[in-house]
């Protein structure tokens, strides 16, 4: 999950 | 003042049954333009973005911008007491703490409405990229349905591959695994049911079963599904909801170590 959460982080950029 | 109705309450109902599964509570930003909503699942893994266009109501009105945060079970309370034919006002005054749902009866014979408190939510106002993507997929949104059911009795994740003459959906588990191939179809004439694919260049990527099913949840929203994809970012799902708006739901994918 931590993986699948960085790159929701970064493309949404918050 | 917010007042915004609706001619069948079945809509609404639905767009519930989309999100519910995956928020426990979100606010509700309501504007001139419409109806907004954004939030990431409980877990942080996706995210939901819902609009309805204001032009899509049969009644609105918005004199001031109105975030409303609900309880999305609290809220489902209250749909389940409307009939789907039912015509649906949701009101607000300005700064006010509840929202009230006005079902009316066909006849008009029946008038309930149900006041519901609103909530403080603490919400970050997330930018969407905008984003050219490797591939596009536009299928039956039934079809995707049961392929996500069918291939999470396999294992935990989906990979998906596209490529310009189809698009595969594979699981694997201790069961033993499985393939499902769809080719594009050569006919248009039934746009509902056809398979299109818009390929820049082929991806697989590999998706977490229990997202991809909450997300069809949306499938009684609309015909066709459209899933987008690039690698290393978040698959877009999106079911267009006629006349109204959209759902589009954001999934990061699983990457290999």
């Amino acid at each position: 999950n931590g993986q699948q959460q960085a790159i929701l982080v970064y493309f949404f950029g918050y | 003042m917010f007042e915004a109705r609706l001619n069948t309450s079945q809509v609404l109902k639905k767009v519930l049954d989309a999100i519910k599964d995956l928020l426990n509570e979100a606010t509700f930003d309501c504007s001139d333009s419409g109806i907004q909503l954004q939030a990431m699942d409980n877990s942080h893994v996706s995210l939901v973005s819902l609009s309805l266009r204001s032009d899509g109501f049969d009644k609105y009105r918005c004199d001031r911008n109105l975030s409303m945060g609900m309880n999305l079970a609290n809220m489902a309370k209250i749909m389940k007491c409307a009939n789907n034919d039912d015509t649906l006002t949701m009101k607000a005054q300005d700064n006010a703490d509840t929202v009230t749902f006005m079902f009316e009866s066909q006849n008009q014979e029946k008038v309930s409405d149900y006041e519901m408190k609103l909530m403080n939510l603490d919400q970050e106002h997330l930018g969407i990229p905008e984003t050219d993507y490797a591939c596009v997929v536009r299928m039956p949104a039934m079809e995707f349905a049961r392929i996500c059911r069918d291939l999470s009795q396999f294992g935990e994740s989906v990979v998906i591959s596209c490529t310009k003459e189809g698009v595969k959906f594979s699981a694997s588990g201790d069961a033993g695994s499985a393939n499902i191939k769809l080719a594009q179809t050569s006919t248009v004439d039934k746009e509902d049911e056809s398979v299109v694919i818009e390929m820049q260049e082929p991806v697989t990527l590999t998706f977490a079963c229990r997202y991809l099913n909450s997300f069809t949840k949306a499938t009684p929203l609309c015909n066709q599904v459209q899933l987008s994809m690039s690698a290393d970012v978040p698959l877009v799902v999106e079911y267009r909801i006629p006349d109204l708006g959209h759902i589009r739901y954001y999934l990061a994918p699983k990457i290999e170590d």
